[in-house]
């Protein structure tokens, strides 16, 4: 038979690479076909899309193989994963493994003891000994998080630049309209959905105390000094919130009233009447190791929240070099205010080895967990039965939580959240 | 994870006359690690 078969004419080997080819080309067209199914379900007559498109990121391979991949599911089985309980004697070497993986302090941990962790995700959330992170009194802004700062500059023409000259612009980030109501109890839609998109001057209603006539003016109400500063009945009287834990504290209160009030007359006194202020941005990754709670890098009054689903990458500086607008991709929590300089924006981004993001005076958000898929899913279909198109988050207000400040009050250094594994 | 800040600041610019700095002024480096609390930047 080898003997027949070497000697005869048929090129043998064609026949595997053929059917290879063939293969291929099966798989390929199967893609396509699906990839158009798709698109056509997606889109009705008029071409406004009838569910939530999935983003498709554009990258070299490695980033197409990454997009391919189930990351969501994965993020939420990774999650369940970590919180599973860990065997009292493998707590130590396990967490003290990780930390020299890693590279944790473990001398800064609030809690000595590592077997009171019951899990990985326990012991990602850690607390810091008091003290050990003192905070500078100089600064004007303060890092927010232990991490790596990987970009800073100023914002312009609307554009942040991510690495290597790849930008992404302030609306794709925070989201330009303000969507109509249809997520959370307390979202609202108000008309100042391009509100901090751009440098703007400072409106009357937002000049929050005149130091001279010594009192707050806020939406048309007067406020005296002392009011605004002791925080008193007066602003529990108006808050519709049921759970008071996540109000802000009077001394927040008092301590960013007063802040943004001397801000006031600071601001136009150093800055020229034609061109006073610039929107600048600073971008701080968090590493595996580091404590990933974070906490109010000034004092600011938070407004409003939008919740972007996102599609869950990473945020590996390594995608940061290669894959263009990568935050914009990502599930994040835009975080919107004002502090004493005007605009105000903080932005957690997620990641798929990470998890949710938890932010402490906000107990309606939900991260990367299928009710937030759900719920996007059926904002996007209620915003196509109203004719509009998805803005592609949800929002709620806070301006309930202080009716002199407009919103929830944050002093600098104050503990807003953090990200959770799972 | 990340943070990333956006935020409105007085133009950072120095004084001829005077040479001091008003405005904003970065006090970070890019890739520098950073713990919370320390200062990113003055006005």
């Amino acid at each position: 038979l080898r003997t027949a078969l070497n000697n005869s004419k048929i090129q043998w080997f064609h026949i595997p690479v053929g059917l290879g080819i063939g293969f291929l080309g099966a798989v390929q067209f199967y893609r396509v076909s699906k990839r158009e199914k798709e698109r056509q379900e997606l889109e009705s007559e008029d071409g406004v899309p009838q569910k939530r498109p999935r983003v498709r990121p554009e990258g070299p391979w490695q980033v197409q193989l990454m997009s391919s991949l189930p990351l969501k599911a994965l993020s939420r089985l990774w999650g369940k994963f970590n919180e599973l309980t860990i065997p009292y004697y493998l707590r130590v070497p396990g967490f003290k493994l990780y930390s020299f993986i890693f590279g944790v302090n473990l001398d800064e941990v609030a809690e000595p003891d590592l077997h009171v962790y019951p899990n990985l995700a326990a012991f990602f959330y850690r607390t810091l000994k008091p003290g050990v992170r003192p905070l500078d009194p100089n600064a004007a802004l303060i890092s927010p998080a232990d991490g790596r700062v990987l970009q800073f500059g100023q914002i312009e023409g609307g554009n942040i630049e991510q690495v290597k000259g790849l930008t992404y612009t302030v609306d794709a980030l925070l989201g330009q309209q303000s969507p109509t109501p249809s997520i959370t109890g307390s979202t609202s839609s108000d008309d100042e959905g391009n509100r901090g998109t751009v440098p703007r001057e400072l409106t009357d209603q937002e000049e929050l105390v005149r130091k001279d006539e010594e009192f707050a003016h806020v939406n048309g109400i007067k406020y005296t000094l002392p009011d605004l500063l002791a925080g008193g009945s007066k602003f529990k009287k108006h808050s519709d919130l049921e759970d008071q834990s996540v109000k802000p504290s009077a001394a927040s209160v008092a301590q960013v009233g007063a802040d943004l009030a001397l801000g006031e007359k600071a601001w136009y006194d150093i800055l020229s009447e034609d061109r006073p202020h610039r929107l600048y941005y600073a971008v701080v990754y968090l590493a595996p190791g580091d404590y990933h709670r974070f906490h109010s890098p000034t004092n600011w009054v938070v407004e409003k929240r939008r919740h972007f689903a996102g599609e869950l990458f990473s945020v590996s500086p390594y995608l940061q070099r290669t894959l263009p607008g990568l935050f914009t991709l990502n599930e994040r929590v835009v975080l919107l205010g004002r502090w004493r300089y005007g605009f105000f924006s903080y932005v957690p981004v997620g990641a798929t080895n990470v998890g949710s993001i938890k932010i402490n005076f906000d107990r309606e958000l939900r991260t990367n967990s299928l009710t937030t898929d759900t719920a996007a899913d059926k904002a996007a279909e209620e915003a196509q039965k109203r004719g509009e198109q998805y803005t592609g988050f949800s929002e709620a207000t806070y301006e309930n939580a202080s009716l002199v400040l407009g919103g929830h009050a944050l002093r600098t250094g104050e503990e807003m959240g953090g990200f959770q594994l799972g | 994870s990340t943070i990333v800040l956006v935020f409105e600041a007085p133009v950072g610019a120095t004084d001829p006359e005077t040479k001091q700095h008003k405005g904003w002024r970065w006090a970070v480096d890019k890739g520098q690690r950073i713990k919370m609390g320390q200062a990113i930047g003055y006005v």
